[in-house]
């Protein structure tokens, strides 16, 4: 069986950019 | 563009793929942002606080397209359309109503693709202000990408007046939707 996480859109857009502004640093 | 197969897909699926869309989608806002005149100015705290207040709003404009009010259906990112009917029984009815309606009165006023981008940006630096640094610094590109596309559309379109006060009505539908479903949950399949 497939197991999932789940995550807020608002969590999931934040997570996004930290990453991207923590790449880039 | 990720790949789901079409009608014979489970809502389990559907879900999926439209979770997945998001991540290139966000990916390319910061592009977006940071093509921004005077955006990459501002402090990081403070680019980094509008991009995860305005970036689902930014989407939002984005992809109003997708959404075809007359037909009711929706197109995802791999050009895939489903009807509204089979989208609520993912339990997004309310908010794909809201979607809709937005995408329509947006869709109503016929802009341009480089209006369309100046009415983004302006949408980004208008997110709310919660936890921004530097006020001042962010009021003022606000005020400077507002003038830039009242000028912008007023030189088009010099005998429409009721244009850029009606686009600037989208602002509050735009926060509205953004509060009411920010807290949606995307389902991300663990492999």
């Amino acid at each position: 069986p497939k197991t999932h996480r789940f995550m807020t859109l608002a969590d999931h857009i934040s997570h996004i950019i930290t990453q991207d502004f923590a790449r880039n640093q | 563009a990720w790949p789901v197969s079409g009608a014979e897909c489970t809502s389990q699926q559907i879900w999926e793929s439209f979770s997945q869309c998001f991540t290139p989608a966000v990916k390319e806002v910061v592009e977006f942002a940071k093509g921004i005149p005077g955006f990459q100015e501002l402090g990081q705290q403070d680019q980094v606080m509008l991009l995860k207040s305005g970036t689902f709003q930014v989407l939002m404009v984005r992809f109003c397209t997708l959404f075809n009010a007359e037909e009711r259906t929706v197109t995802f990112l791999n050009g895939q359309t489903y009807p509204l009917s089979t989208l609520r029984a993912l339990g997004m009815g309310t908010l794909l109503d809201a979607m809709f309606d937005f995408s329509e009165k947006l869709g109503s006023l016929g802009l341009e693709p480089d209006e369309m981008a100046l009415f983004m940006a302006v949408v980004l630096v208008s997110a709310d202000r919660s936890g921004i640094l530097d006020m001042q610094a962010v009021e003022q590109l606000q005020e400077g990408l507002i003038r830039a596309l009242r000028s912008l559309i007023t030189r088009r379109r010099p005998d429409e007046n009721t244009l850029f006060p009606k686009l600037l009505l989208r602002l509050p539908d735009l926060r509205t939707l953004n509060n009411m479903h920010s807290d949606k949950l995307l389902a991300f399949r663990i492999d």
